[in-house]
């Protein structure tokens, strides 16, 4: 998960919905944490997914272009397992 | 090297299940209810005084593997039943008159490839499929409308719901031992993350359950109980209207079963931290997960 990112969107209607539904099948992997698929999308709702590293410049271009706005939940989603990791073997010394 | 306020690997659950039903015979005892598909044992913890209780609550944890909040939590109130029963009149009075069945991890499989190779891993690690796509989501696999609305039947997809209902392995021991003792269980409770929320049926369907205005008015106060604690508000309500809708899903099939209290627990938090819900937050929010699943066990013990 180096450099993984995890988005967060809200699509306004319904052409962000299609939007939304289908970039799953344009930029892969994809992994939808919430809702758990693209399947579920509906207007208005917070959708939260992981997007590897090598995928997040276009996953970005492609919100751009589509005038949809997002945030980025982890910007490096490895280090923040590794925080937790970290605690872990702390904890267990 | 086990501990209730630290996400705990399979050994480490797996030796605390074994441990504490040891240590504590009076009120607690472990049964086998079957295999996962990688063969592990699965195991639930049977909690409470009396031995032939007619009534009893039923609570699975860790239907999806990354969810580990949800083991956690399971922990904590297997802790706290036997800690607080004797010091807490409340708690006495449920383990007294009714059994708790605990299962602290279903998808034990899934459990570890996600400790060992993938973090965000959610299904079993079924092959069974010829796909080379491996697992099956556990909550699309129960025979309720299986594999009809948002539920796929692509292996490689992370809500496929597998070949037939209840194909899996993981999923047939929970509905084999509840089956074989829904004369008791009168509530069912399974524990997910994230997005803090309390559910109940339908998920499949917009159709309201009979017995609506019980569950939403139930759901309500637990989310009431749990905002007491520490003020975090959880949203409730039937599963398909509140998030969205799916079928072959287990509280959907508990409650075709004739459980007519059953509901879903979304755990901390809304998304800040997703499946990463730091080890900071474990006791918080089992402390005030604890406090709804009382709520809803003196319901059930006093009004059905």
């Amino acid at each position: 998960f180096d450099s993984a990112k995890v988005f967060r969107v809200k699509p306004q209607n319904e052409k962000q919905v299609n939007f939304m539904r289908n970039l799953a099948t344009v930029i892969q992997p994809i992994d939808f944490w919430y809702p758990d698929s693209a399947l579920q999308i509906v207007n208005q709702m917070e959708v939260d997914f992981l997007v590897s590293a090598d995928q997040t410049e276009n996953v970005e271009a492609l919100l751009k272009d589509n005038n949809i706005h997002y945030e980025i939940l982890f910007q490096n989603l490895q280090e923040d397992i590794d925080k937790q990791l970290d605690n872990k073997r702390n904890s267990t010394c | 090297k086990h501990s209730y306020t630290k996400y705990n690997n399979w050994p480490q659950i797996y030796s605390w299940i074994t441990r504490i039903a040891r240590k504590n015979p009076e009120l607690v005892s472990r049964i086998k209810i079957g295999n996962t598909f990688e063969n592990r044992p699965i195991y639930l913890l049977k909690i409470g005084k009396q031995r032939d209780a007619k009534k009893a609550i039923f609570v699975d944890c860790g239907i999806h593997a990354r969810e580990w909040i949800s083991p956690a939590f399971c922990q904590w109130f297997v802790k706290e039943a036997i800690r607080t029963y004797g010091k807490d009149s409340s708690m006495k009075n449920i383990l007294d008159n009714m059994n708790f069945y605990i299962v602290p991890l279903v998808n034990i499989d899934g459990y570890v490839w996600s400790w060992t190779q993938d973090r965000f891993w959610r299904k079993n690690r079924s092959n069974a499929s010829s796909n080379a796509c491996v697992g099956v989501d556990l909550n699309r696999n129960f025979d309720v409308l299986w594999g009809t609305v948002d539920a796929s039947k692509n292996p490689c997809e992370e809500v496929y719901c597998g070949s037939s209902p209840e194909s899996e392995p993981e999923t047939k021991a929970v509905t084999t031992f509840i089956h074989s003792h829904l004369s008791s269980i009168k509530a069912y409770l399974t524990i997910h993350s994230y997005s803090q929320m309390v559910l109940f049926p339908y998920g499949y369907t917009y159709d309201k359950v009979p017995n609506y205005n019980t569950l939403n008015g139930l759901a309500k106060g637990a989310a009431k109980a749990i905002a007491s604690l520490y003020g975090k508000k959880y949203k409730y309500g039937a599963s398909a209207s509140t998030i969205y809708p799916s079928s072959g899903c287990s509280d959907d099939w508990a409650y075709e079963q004739g459980i007519k209290y059953s509901f879903t627990f979304e755990l901390r938090d809304k998304g800040k931290y997703g499946f990463l819900l730091p080890e900071s937050e474990i006791k918080e929010t089992c402390q005030e997960i604890m406090l709804a699943v009382k709520f809803l066990a003196n319901y059930i013990l006093n009004q059905t």
